[in-house]
C-alpha cells in the first residue's frame, strides 16, 4: 500500500531513494495531466466559515458516485432524472449522477434584483460567470438550486407559482429577452431547496459563444399578482453560506477525447 | 485395406509429462521457476503523500492497482488470456529469442473520481475512466 512514487521507483528497478524536489514535481505534473488538470489549482483558502451550499451537495454527489463505481466498475451508467420540484440539500433522493464526467456546481454569480422598491413586475436575476464548465464536453443536464423559507405573512395561505427564465439579451430600450425554462406551483409556507432544470439555455453554452448565464425568477399569486421574489422566501446571495443559490451542470467528454503525446 | 490388428506392444508411458518440464525446446531457458504469475496487486495512489489535500475534496487517494507477473505456458484458464496470448506464448516456447512472451496488463478498468476545488472556489466532480485496474491477463 505504498504510495504511487514509492511503487512507481521500485517497478523501474531504479534503487529506492527519494526523488528529489523536481523529479517530484514533474512526477505531479505528470499525475495531474493524466487527471486532466492543466496545473494544480490554487483555490482560494475556503474561508473557515461553516461550509457552502455547494461543496455540501457536491460531496453528497461524489459520495452517491464513489458508491456506484465501487459496486459495479465502469459500466454501471444510470440514467438520471434532471430534477425539479422541492429537495433536500443532500443529492436528491432516487438521483443519481447520469453519465456525466464532469459536474460542475458554479457558485460564483452576480444578483440584481427588482424589489418592492421598484415598479412591477418584481424579479430576482443571477448572472453566472460559465468559464468553468469544460469546453470540450456537452452538457447533459443542468440545475438552478434555490432555498426558500417560509413566505412573508401576507402570503401566509396561498399557493405561488415561480417560473424562471434565462436572460437570452439585454435591450437598452425594452425588456430584456427572455426563454422559459421551467416552472413549479408550490404553498407559500413550503420551506427547503427548489431544484429547477435550466438544461434548454446549456444549448448555445458550446465553444465561448457564451460565458455568462443570466437567469431571472419571477413569483405570482394564483390570481398573477407578481410578488417580490424576497417576499416569497427566496434567499439570495445574501442568505446564510448554507443556503445560497448555486447551479449544477453534468457535462459529458467526447467518446475518444484526442491525447497528446506528451 | 484394413491392416491386421497390430499387437497390442507394451504400452510405453507416452503422456508428455508437464509442457514445462519437457526438455530441449520446451525448456524455458529463463528459469520460471518462482516467479508469480500474471496478477493483480495494490497500488494505492496517495493524493496526502502528493500534497494535494488543499485542493482534493475526496478521495484523500484511491487504490489504482497494476498488473504483474509471468505470462508462461500454459496460460491457466484463471489467468483469462487472449487466445492470441496463448498463441503467442507457444510460439514463443518455439522460438524464444524471435517471439516475446504475452504481456500482463488489464483486461477491466473501472473510473474513479475525483472532487476538488478550481482555482475560482468553484466545486468540481471529474470522473475519471481507466483509472482502476479490475482485473489482469496476457495479451
Amino acid at each position: 500500500s505504498g504510495s504511487v512514487l514509492r511503487r512507481r521507483l521500485h517497478s523501474a528497478g531504479v534503487p529506492q531513494r527519494r526523488l528529489s524536489g523536481g523529479e517530484r514535481r514533474d512526477v505531479q505534473r505528470e499525475i495531474l495531466a493524466v487527471l486532466g488538470l492543466p496545473g494544480r489549482p490554487r483555490p482560494r483558502a475556503p474561508s473557515r466559515a461553516p461550509a457552502a451550499a455547494a461543496p455540501l451537495f457536491m460531496l453528497d454527489l461524489y459520495h452517491a458516485v464513489a458508491g456506484e463505481e465501487e459496486e459495479e466498475g465502469e459500466e454501471a451508467a444510470v440514467s438520471r432524472p434532471v430534477l425539479t420540484g422541492l429537495s433536500t440539500q443532500s443529492p436528491p433522493p432516487g438521483s443519481v449522477v447520469s453519465r456525466a464526467d464532469t459536474v460542475v456546481s458554479l457558485v460564483n454569480m452576480v444578483e440584481q434584483d427588482r424589489d418592492l422598491f421598484s415598479p412591477k413586475p418584481y424579479w430576482k436575476e443571477l448572472r453566472f460567470d460559465l468559464t468553468q464548465v469544460p469546453a470540450g464536453e456537452a452538457v447533459t443536464a443542468a440545475e438552478f438550486r434555490i432555498y426558500k423559507n417560509r413566505a412573508a405573512p401576507g402570503y401566509a395561505n396561498s399557493s405561488l407559482q415561480i417560473s424562471i427564465y434565462e436572460v437570452e439579451a439585454q435591450n437598452s430600450n425594452r425588456e430584456s429577452d427572455l426563454l422559459l425554462l421551467d416552472v413549479q406551483d408550490l404553498r407559500a409556507g413550503t420551506e427547503g431547496w427548489l431544484v429547477f432544470d435550466v438544461t434548454a439555455a446549456s444549448n448555445h453554452w458550446s465553444g465561448d459563444q457564451k460565458r455568462s448565464l443570466g437567469l431571472r425568477l419571477y413569483v405570482e399569486t394564483d390570481d398573477g399578482h407578481s410578488v417580490d421574489p424576497g417576499s416569497a422566501g427566496l434567499l439570495g446571495r445574501r442568505g446564510p453560506r448554507s443556503k445560497q443559490p448555486f447551479m449544477v451542470t453534468f457535462s459529458r467528454a467526447s467518446p475518444s477525447p484526442g491525447r497528446v503525446t506528451r | 485395406a484394413a491392416r491386421p490388428p497390430r499387437r497390442r506392444q507394451h504400452k510405453k508411458s507416452n503422456e508428455l509429462p508437464h509442457p514445462n518440464k519437457l526438455p530441449g525446446i520446451f525448456d524455458d531457458v529463463h528459469a520460471t521457476e518462482g516467479r508469480q504469475v500474471c496478477r493483480r496487486h495494490e497500488l494505492y495512489v496517495s493524493f496526502q503523500d502528493l500534497g494535494w489535500l488543499d485542493w482534493v475534496i475526496a478521495p484523500q487517494g484511491y487504490s489504482a492497482y497494476y498488473c504483474e507477473g509471468e505470462c508462461a505456458f500454459p496460460l491457466d484458464s484463471c489467468m483469462n488470456a487472449t487466445n492470441h496470448a496463448i498463441l503467442q506464448s507457444l510460439v514463443h516456447l518455439m522460438k524464444p529469442e524471435a517471439v516475446p512472451k504475452a504481456c500482463c496488463a488489464p483486461t477491466k478498468l473501472s473510473a474513479t473520481s475525483v472532487l476538488y476545488y478550481d482555482s475560482n472556489n468553484n466545486v468540481i466532480l471529474k470522473k475519471h475512466r481507466n483509472m482502476v485496474v479490475k482485473s489482469c491477463g496476457c495479451h
